[in-house]
């Protein structure tokens, strides 16, 4: 039997598996848990789909997690779940929100390096997928999406930390997250990604230093997202293109979801800048994560009121 | 298997000022597998871009030698990461 979950501390596997069961248990008519398939080491991969059960509607699909040792990542997304359900019925704006969409969270999306990472390596980062020809283990979820999977050189050794994989779409938790946003296409107005650390709000594109068409759509989004955040504790982001606010990349999610058709796709890199890193303390999960929470309500009410 | 421990590795912070600088920390990251916090991939370690990286015990005094000897500033973000990692845990239960 797992401990007590927390949402001001870091949960291990066992415990987000176990918080599923008792989200969908306490709000059977705002959350359902969808398998949408399962990793290497088979456990299972859960997206927990809150709101009302039309599929219709417009939806915001958000995941985190997929960077093992960004542990404020998943702790953001169960926050996410356990402020839109308590809030519905007593904030106005939630309440909006859930009447007219729904959001696909994704609480861990490398489970099985999220769990390496509690019980073995607390700096691990890829999945935990074996490599032919090669005793390295792992492939960075992040470069391995079908976008520009092969343009950077740095990516092709499975010893380095940013290994691509040996295709695109080649790890299951690639495929399982890419078959569902497929399958969900024509409600997903939104895809949001949660990483760790830096301070920043990112939209496409990584893979090129062009811009993407609706450029000045999602700077307006994104500066207003970052000023928004800022309301609370005056945590300063940054925004911008992948490309040109940290370095090009091939083979992300974002870029992959915004080619895919969704327009409006955005990555966080939470707390902090630096002091910390991947290790920052439980005491900051609850400020980051009631910051980002303002800035994830402020892109979900854009997106309702902005696309068709 | 014993889970890894990270007693007395160190995360270090350099900002090359140079192309120069900037292979000098390259090599370093290629020599010593680094393990890179920021940017992700050696591939983006250019002059100008803020460097943070992971060091183990035994490579920390090399690092900081060569840093010193090409004249780079450099700051330790982290001393102990060990330390760091059993300080993440800073809320009581209850």
């Amino acid at each position: 039997i797992p401990g007590r979950h927390s949402y001001a501390k870091y949960n291990d596997w066992d415990k987000i598996v176990a918080w599923t069961e008792k989200m969908v248990e306490r709000y059977p008519e705002m959350v359902s848990r969808i398998k949408i398939g399962s990793t290497a080491e088979n456990n299972p991969l859960y997206v927990l789909k809150i709101g009302k059960k039309d599929d219709k509607r417009k939806a915001v699909f958000m995941d985190c997690g997929i960077h093992a040792r960004e542990w404020v990542s998943p702790a953001f997304c169960q926050w996410f779940v356990y402020q839109a359900t308590k809030s519905y019925g007593r904030n106005k704006i939630m309440t909006k929100l859930l009447d007219r969409m729904n959001f696909y969270v994704l609480p861990v999306l490398n489970v099985d390096g999220y769990i390496w990472s509690w019980t073995q390596d607390r700096m691990w980062r890829k999945n935990r997928s074996k490599n032919q020809n090669s005793t390295c283990i792992g492939t960075d979820l992040n470069r391995n999406f079908d976008v520009s999977w092969n343009s950077n050189p740095s990516t092709d050794n499975p010893c380095w930390q940013t290994y691509r994989g040996p295709a695109p779409e080649s790890e299951k938790e690639t495929k399982a997250v890419t078959a569902f946003i497929r399958s969900h296409l024509d409600s997903i107005r939104a895809y949001i990604t949660f990483h760790s650390y830096s301070q920043m709000l990112l939209f496409p594109y990584g893979y090129t230093t062009k811009l993407a068409p609706n450029h000045k759509d999602l700077v307006k989004v994104a500066k207003i997202a970052t000023d928004v955040i800022s309301t609370r504790y005056e945590t300063r982001y940054i925004y911008g293109p992948i490309a040109s606010t940290i370095y090009p990349t091939s083979g992300s999610s974002l870029d992959w979801a915004y080619d895919l058709g969704i327009k409006h796709t955005f990555a966080f890199e939470l707390r902090d800048k630096g002091r910390f890193g991947f290790l920052l303390p439980e005491s900051q999960i609850k400020p980051t994560c009631k910051e980002t929470m303002l800035a994830v309500k402020f892109i979900a009410r854009y997106i309702l009121k902005h696309t068709s | 298997m014993a889970p890894v421990r990270f007693d007395r590795e160190k995360v270090f912070r350099v900002k090359p000022q140079d192309g120069k600088q900037a292979s000098v920390l390259k090599g370093l990251t290629k020599a010593h597998e680094l393990d890179l916090w920021y940017p992700d991939a050696i591939h983006d370690v250019a002059a100008n871009i803020t460097v943070d990286f992971r060091v183990s015990e035994k490579d920390s005094q090399a690092i900081q030698s060569t840093l010193d000897q090409n004249k780079m500033q450099y700051k330790i973000l982290i001393h102990d990461v060990q330390e760091e990692i059993e300080k993440q845990f800073d809320v009581k239960d209850g």
